[in-house]
């Protein structure tokens, strides 16, 4: 299994919709102070269902969309959609490739669809449950939490370790 | 439950004593259970001992030695549960060059059997990249990607 | 305590406002004093406005806008009340190069009145040092120290 | 005022003697990781009067004692001396140049010496008083300090600017 295609419009600064084609191997992104770089990241973590806004950098659920710049105005919704590659089978169900999309409106209200059918964020959750993809300190290292492992309790670092065990 | 991690601190410390070896190119790392009167709350203890130093505590090492040893503790639960694909984020902004070189050596290693999306400014780890994009704002607040040369990627990195 | 504190507070918002400005070539910065029913106890807030984009909570900012926000905050108090000297321990790590030119451009200046001692692996800082200084440990776990030249300086910087 | 000269032996990892002069402007330290850089910024605090060790990364007094490697033993002393120029007369008194040493055994006793005479933790402070010379946050920032004035609550923030009010 590996990352192969991430889309998304409205989602913090990506005003304008983007794609980003990945490939098996280091996948390096670069880029000015400020640019957009870390949002890329965040956006990963909200797809897979991150549940916790904070972990994003933001206080309410609808931070994540556009907020407008001197020039351009709010959106009303922000959506990313990912795709990855199956075809060894990592998760166990008919596709070759599997893809996840998450919608959320300035209401606040938001979906999760998977391979263009709407589920619910459980259903994400049990997806890819095992894998390891999404889980903080392990298959996500956000800026500035590399020193979490250190700075942890000893229970704490337990739990992270549970992630992987 | 507390079997079963027992067990697996057991190859996780294994893991972690190679990988830190191997990265630090001498040295010592240990995972331990903590002593703790209820043993389904006992913690995880983290010893290391850096080549030709004594055996010291976690807070006297150096702000690259720490990165370095968290790297070394990610990179070998990686290398004994590896994941569909593992994303990373400016997490070589205290190495040295030296360092830099010894995480850069290791990831590579790592990126036979599993995918790595890495965000960084540093020019050592741009040129193992096997595909590099960039992310712009020609207008303030809006941002835009494209994919680049490992070229466009050191003027962009800055 | 507190009237004097205010009148403080008038300046110190001033000179960063000032200093934001010039560091980040435009973009706004406040300094205000907190609501709170009791005025003693009443702390202060830091507002930011990047350059083109709107007015926005601390914690939306990337980690080179921090980093260079709280170099600003910092720079600001320097200019308002300088000290002998002033010690920083890496903090531009965080900066891509075009902001490193504009901390290392603002250090130059108020390197006329006050001495800096700055520990950095960046080549950007290294090059407006007036005296440089190399530490390396020739034996495992003992420092020895070395004055150096520029050229030195960016072999063992790493 | 500025910074002239630095000595020290026996302080973290300066086992041997050593020796540093400052000049007015920009003073750069560089070497690789873990060689020594942060713990001449330690030095340079403790020499100033910090009086919680673990500010200085350690967790009793002695820490700041060189502890020995695998080929040499500990020492049972750390000593530090700084010299700042005083020919602007900022602190007002008849020295044109002032030396303020400090010195600790492994037993905890520690003493303070200015030009050459013993004197108490409170005399080194009251000297300093009202220069800014050691104060976190504004005239040093440690490795990894650089972000509390971000971090801190807002009462925090002002009691860091009272320093330079
Ligand atoms: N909802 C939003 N709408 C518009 N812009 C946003 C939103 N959320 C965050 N931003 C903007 O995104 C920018 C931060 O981007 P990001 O953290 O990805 O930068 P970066 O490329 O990682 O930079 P660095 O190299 O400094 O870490 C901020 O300037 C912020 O204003
Ligand atoms: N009391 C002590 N005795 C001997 N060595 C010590 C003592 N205290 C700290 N050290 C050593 O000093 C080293 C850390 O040095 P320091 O933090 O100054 O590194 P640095 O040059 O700042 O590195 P970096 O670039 O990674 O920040 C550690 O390896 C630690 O073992
Ligand atoms: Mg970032
Ligand atoms: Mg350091």
């Amino acid at each position: 299994m590996y990352l192969k295609h991430l889309e998304m419009k409205g989602f913090k600064s990506f005003a304008k919709g983007i794609e980003i084609d990945f490939r098996p191997g280091i996948n390096v992104i670069v880029g000015p102070n400020g640019c957009g770089k870390s949002n890329i990241a965040d956006a990963i973590r909200w797809v897979l269902g991150e549940a916790n806004v904070r972990n994003l950098r933001g206080q309410r659920g609808e931070d994540v969309i556009f907020t407008g710049t001197d020039k351009k105005k709010p959106l009303g919704m922000a959506w990313v959609s990912m795709t990855v590659d199956n075809q060894d089978r990592v998760i166990s169900n008919d596709y070759s490739e599997i893809s996840v999309a998450r919608r959320i409106y300035r209401n606040g209200e938001s979906e999760f669809l998977l391979n263009m059918n709407q589920v619910r964020l459980k259903d994400i959750h049990s997806l890819f449950a095992g894998t390891g993809l999404g889980k903080r300190g392990y298959s996500i290292i956000g800026q500035g939490e590399l020193e979490q492992v250190l700075d942890a309790k000893p229970f704490e670092r337990r739990l992270l370790m549970e992630e992987a065990a | 439950m507390n079997q079963r991690f027992q067990e697996f601190l057991r190859l996780a410390n294994g893991s972690f004593n190679k990988t830190f070896n191997t990265i630090f190119e001498g040295g010592e790392a240990e995972l331990l259970m903590e002593n703790h009167e209820n043993p389904l709350q006992a913690g995880v203890d983290i010893m290391v001992k850096m080549p030709g130093k004594r055996r010291q505590s976690l807070n006297l090492l150096s702000g690259g030695e720490r990165a370095l040893t968290c790297i070394a503790f990610i990179f070998s639960l990686l290398a004994l549960k590896p994941t569909p694909f593992c994303l990373i984020d400016e997490i070589d902004a205290a190495l040295d060059e030296a360092n830099l070189g010894r995480f850069t050596g290791f990831l590579r290693k790592l990126a036979e059997t599993i995918q790595f999306v890495v965000i960084t400014h540093r020019q050592g780890t741009i040129e193992i990249g096997d595909n590099i994009y960039g992310v712009t704002m020609p207008e303030q607040g809006m941002s835009e990607v494209f994919s680049i040369t490992p070229r466009e990627a050191e003027e962009l990195a800055g």
